[in-house]
């Protein structure tokens, strides 16, 4: 299973590695200050006092064991870029890092960031979308209130029809396709049954995805 | 056509501004500080400098046109919760806030915010969703095959359940949600019947949705 780094537990940090963990991923969170720490420690799994600027450190926190790694430090902004380098060098696969303004953010992409956010400016865009859109995929895709989900067919659905299966009436999910062996079954039919290996796709609210996957998956 | 605000155009008010605008509606940026105002006035349309505490500079910088105003002032909580406070009383339909912390955000709501984002915390959200979930809409959107649309309710379907109508077997379209009044039914149950002005969201092949088009739209 894919591990996940976060170092910097700020609003942002924060969110993101405890949602990570909610998603069912571990998460080794990363903080330099106490404070945060002793703060966070009740809402996290593995959390770890280190600097993120002393390579060792973070060696020795055990972040080569992340296949991606976040990097949420903020108002320090060589902080960010040192620690972003280090992780970098240390062989993370996927680093993301937080940027503070667009020049930062190109520093962060020079400097081997696979990927740069910016917390503020995005969430504004995703807003103003909200606050003016038309489309149910933007509502879907930006709301964390329903979720587009991909999972092996449960056992107990093998060679059972969706119709038999009514899963959007038992679950509230509805069933966007079915991946199987390298094809796309896109709006199946009622009549479809799954088989063994395949994949389907559906959305619903993210509660009612929970409980289906808590019964199945 | 709907006139938004804004209020604060700190990293992520700029944002949302910025955003709206693009998306075609009138946006009346407000900020208080000089700089601010030079920096950003070749970004936006209407910029106008004034202090959101200041209830008549609210009023004179035109306010009460805005059908939706967004108060994104940050760091200066009660600037925020003042603004948001004078922007209700004069009588603005819908208010949203950016909240600082947990704490900031009940006040908001408790003084009549319709709505409290939290920035750095959602965008964190998002990102965690984003890093680990897989997307067959991706899929879609890409795949020339497959297609994602959007349309008014045919005349014919108006009091039929989804169940009755059977549009997956009978046009191989999937109905993802529908579209009602100001509101979306995410992954609606097949006993769900159409109304008269939904509009209702499908995915199916680009040939199957052409056929079902000809015949009812
Ligand atoms: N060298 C470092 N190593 C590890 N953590 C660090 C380091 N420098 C800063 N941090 C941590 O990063 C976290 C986030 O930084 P900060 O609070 O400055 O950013 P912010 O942009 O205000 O955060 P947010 O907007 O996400 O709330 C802090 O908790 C801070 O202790
Ligand atoms: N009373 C006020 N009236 C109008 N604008 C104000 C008022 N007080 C603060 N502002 C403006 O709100 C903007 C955003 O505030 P600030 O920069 O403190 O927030 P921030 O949380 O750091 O912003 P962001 O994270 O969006 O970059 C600033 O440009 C500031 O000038």
């Amino acid at each position: 299973k894919k591990t996940f780094g976060v170092i910097g537990l700020g609003r942002f940090g924060l969110s993101v590695a405890t949602n990570i963990e909610k998603r069912g991923f571990p998460v080794l969170a990363i903080d330099s200050d106490k404070e945060i720490i002793e703060r966070v420690k009740d809402k996290l799994l593995h959390v770890i006092q280190a600097d993120a600027t002393d390579e060792l450190a973070l060696d020795e926190a055990g972040i080569k064991n992340c296949d991606t790694v976040i990097i949420a430090i903020g108002d320090n902004k060589e902080h960010n870029i040192l620690a972003t380098m280090l992780v970098k060098n240390l062989g993370i696969r996927y680093v993301v890092a937080k940027a503070v303004d667009e020049l930062h953010g190109k520093i962060l992409e020079k400097i081997g960031a696979d990927l740069v956010v910016y917390p503020e400016k995005e969430r504004g865009e995703t807003l103003a979308i909200q606050l003016t859109s038309t489309s149910l995929i933007d509502f879907i895709e930006i709301s964390p209130e329903y979720n587009l989900e991909e999972a092996k067919v449960p056992r107990e659905f093998i060679g059972k029809s969706l119709r038999d299966l009514d899963l959007s009436n038992k679950y509230k999910i509805i069933v966007l396709g079915i991946k199987r062996d390298e094809d796309f079954i896109v709006a199946p039919s009622s009549e479809e049954s799954f088989r063994p290996e395949d994949v389907f796709v559906f959305i619903g609210r993210t509660k009612d995805i929970a409980k289906f996957s808590e019964k199945f998956i």
